[in-house]
């Protein structure tokens, strides 16, 4: 059981430096160590993020944005292992400014050709990157339901809920 | 496996039978605050058997169940049904349509099914064992669990690891 | 000692009230209690919501959105009894739709007649919200610099960035 | 009382002398992640006489330091001044243009400074005393605050209400 898990986490390893620094940048490095090394099974498996050089000393100085990206990069690592049949993201692309979320929705687009991918967003740049789009609203108080939106009327739909 | 349909009723905001298609490979859901665009992926979860109540956000289990409103009564029962394609063979399981569905009553009955037949938890989390999904997976991410993944609360990181290898 | 913090914490409740009801609407509603009443200066402070009529049992039940409105709802209050001379918000805005973002900056704009208002956001309507604009970029890598921007040149600039 | 200008030097990722003017009432302040936005707040919650290490997102207090970067030593001091116009009379001393600054020194020696006079922690904390402000006031909120201004952890709605009464 260790063995399989010990080469899982090297794959792992391997595609999150990758994936990190497709969404850092070449310079930026990262890792993922397991700390007391001499019983894999109970070790604490500690993620280390380093952007631009920077020496952050741990996760916690990292920004809201970089924090997000270092998380969603560790979550790609587990899927290219294993590429699950769908995944949901649920507003993961919040704190994320406008160029990391075009980078964000390059990797999702790219893994939507093997796996279905449901996004929850508030951000215009991410509804424009899907295939389709639904629109949850209330159709009376308290009561929701669903209907398929063409994005461009999302646009107005939202202001005209405002009128 | 292929995503065909999810169809809810009676589970938290969705009151009234409601159908969502993933006929697409990249889906957006879009709404204004309080719609109930996270109820959908609550609905998820707990079809797929999740049993912790923080994890659908509920004080009680039969929270899940449509609790009222303004001109309605509250819901008696909360169904949820997902169905889909075995394309590749992901799921282990003879059947090329699959769908699997969850169902509480007030008075705290529930039930699994299986092609519409009841089963057991087991029964639907077994099918899954070997694809990445699960109620907890690393599959289905929601914002706040960013906190989580980074500082490895609870040894979910781990689990998640545990889920891919 | 308890008096004044009595009368302080009625206040906090008809001024939340108002707030609450502005965000959301009018048949929304909200309230401030104070559990175990005996004793006003160690009880709990709970905060109750119920927007648009629904029954939520708590305020876990709330939405991302909801929640993060109920709270600036709370906040709002306790400025309008004593009105710092300064806030700063860092990405509240974040959770919100468009039409949430806008009630909420037309109380910021509101409450800025008295005070200064430091808001940091990627959310382009709050931006072309306010009266000037700065920008923080990494100047060299790792390091920090601050330049005031011009908000029509900050929408290319991010995509600037890109190329 | 105005803010006029916040000075930065050597604190997080500020190597260098960095000023912000305050002239309007409504300021918005962007840029790409991380490039330090968020560390321009946690300087403003330093000068006004922050000590606890998570409020500041710190390992150790020392950390506020630059701490260096590719083709940059570490710094051996932080320093940041916050100056501003004294109007309404709002805080409790006679200058009518009040600047207060914190330093720290890479072996750990640490000041306060009043209109550039050394003086102690506590002479900038009581100035602010009946303002509403203050390190970790209502009036200075990031989305992190907002699970535990609703959940009430560590009795933080208590505190603010106090700052308000
Ligand atoms: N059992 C229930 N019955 C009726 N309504 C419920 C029930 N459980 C939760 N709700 C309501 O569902 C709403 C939350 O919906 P949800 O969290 O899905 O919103 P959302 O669309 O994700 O919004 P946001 O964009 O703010 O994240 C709440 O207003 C809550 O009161
Ligand atoms: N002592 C220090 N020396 C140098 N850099 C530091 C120091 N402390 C923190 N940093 C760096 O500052 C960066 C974080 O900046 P900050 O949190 O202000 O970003 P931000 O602009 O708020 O980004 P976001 O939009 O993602 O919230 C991190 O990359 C971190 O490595
Ligand atoms: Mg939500
Ligand atoms: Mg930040």
């Amino acid at each position: 059981a260790s063995e399989r898990f010990n080469i899982a986490l090297e794959n792992i390893r391997v595609n999150f430096r990758r994936v990190f620094q497709s969404l850092f940048s070449q310079d930026d490095d990262c890792d993922i160590v397991l700390l007391n090394n001499d019983d894999p099974l109970n070790a604490n498996i500690e993620i280390m993020a380093k952007p631009k050089g920077k020496k952050p000393k741990s996760i916690s100085q990292l920004s809201g944005g970089e924090k997000t990206l270092t998380a969603a990069s560790f979550l790609f690592a587990l899927y290219l292992l294993k590429p699950a049949p769908f995944c949901i993201f649920d507003e993961v692309d919040a704190p994320l400014d406008d160029v990391n979320v075009q980078k964000f929705n390059k990797i999702i687009r790219e893994f939507s050709k093997d796996s279905q991918f449901i996004v929850i967003t508030h951000n215009k740049l991410t509804m424009a990157e899907v295939d389709v789009l639904y629109g949850v609203y209330l159709k009376e108080q308290g009561v929701s339901g669903v209907s398929a939106v063409d994005f461009r009327k999302y646009e107005s739909a939202e202001l005209l809920e405002e009128s | 496996m292929r995503l065909k349909r999810l169809s809810i009723k009676g589970f938290k905001s969705f009151a009234d039978e409601t159908d969502i298609h993933f006929h697409e490979n990249l889906i957006g859901i879009v709404g204004p605050n309080g719609s109930g665009k996270s109820n959908v992926v609550d609905a998820i979860r707990w079809v797929l058997g999740e049993g912790k109540k923080s994890e659908l956000r509920l004080g009680e289990m039969s929270d899940v169940i449509f609790s009222g409103a303004k001109n309605r009564k509250e819901g008696r029962v909360a169904r949820v049904t997902l169905s889909f394609e075995n394309t590749k063979n992901i799921l282990s399981t003879e059947f090329s349509d699959v769908s699997i569905s969850r169902i509480l009553y007030r008075d705290g009955a529930s039930e699994y099914r299986l092609n519409n037949v009841p089963c057991r938890k087991r029964d639907i989390t077994d099918l899954f064992v070997d694809s990445g999904i699960g109620s907890n997976s690393y599959a289905i991410i929601s914002l706040n669990m960013v906190e989580d993944i980074l500082h490895d609360s609870g040894g979910s990181r781990r689990a998640m690891i545990e889920q891919a290898a």
